[in-house]
């Protein structure tokens, strides 16, 4: 995955996945 | 899924806390605009690299071609290129699914003075590299240089380069300006 503000490449790690509201 | 996002660790803790208040998308649009309280800055790009890349290396070559030629008495004298695919089947898989080398090799000669450049790119697939060598050939009366240029294992960057001092003065510095 790549962060979705700046687009850099992430390791597959479960710490870095935010959830938020629904729309 | 569509409520769910990948941060970097400088994003990550501000994305959490908006992510009780606001969609994907609105934290995202927010922290790109750089209003969002808490925010921190985007992190800048990485710097260049201070290798250049072996296909950077290979294009500079290819543009200096005309220049190395002039160099060794080559003036005027128009480039010819071949460009070549050979398919190299392996386990059962053969063409198009095979793994293949393709080559471009530029050549300016007359009258027994040749400049080469040959650019090979070993795939194992259209989307993965698995080698690539630059070769620079000058041949001219009392010049035989070869300048080789191997692409670094495991990067893009260049991993080893060969022969320049072997270039006739001129030549040498057309090639290390490339190389630089």
């Amino acid at each position: 995955p790549s962060c979705e503000v700046c687009g850099v490449d992430l390791d597959d790690t479960a710490d870095r996945l935010v959830t938020f509201v629904l729309a | 899924p569509e409520n769910q996002g990948w941060f970097c660790d400088v994003h990550v803790a501000a994305a959490r806390a908006l992510s009780a208040t606001s969609t994907l998308a609105d934290a995202v649009r927010a922290a790109r605009s750089g209003d969002a309280s808490g925010m921190p800055e985007p992190s800048p790009p990485p710097a260049d690299p201070a290798e250049p890349s072996w296909e950077t290396v290979a294009q500079s070559l290819r543009s200096t071609l005309p220049a190395l030629a002039a160099a060794i008495g080559l003036d005027d004298v128009r480039p010819v290129t071949e460009s070549t695919r050979e398919w190299t089947p392996m386990d059962g898989a053969g063409p198009p699914w095979c793994p293949y080398i393709d080559r471009v090799t530029t050549v300016i000669e007359h009258d027994g003075a040749r400049v080469s450049l040959a650019i090979e790119r070993a795939h194992w697939n259209d989307d993965e590299l698995a080698r690539a060598d630059v070769r620079l050939a000058v041949d001219a009366p009392g010049v035989a240089a070869s300048v080789s240029v191997a692409r670094g294992p495991g990067g893009d960057s260049v991993g080893e380069v060969r022969g320049v001092d072997a270039l006739p003065e001129g030549a040498r510095s057309l090639v290390r300006e490339a190389l630089s």
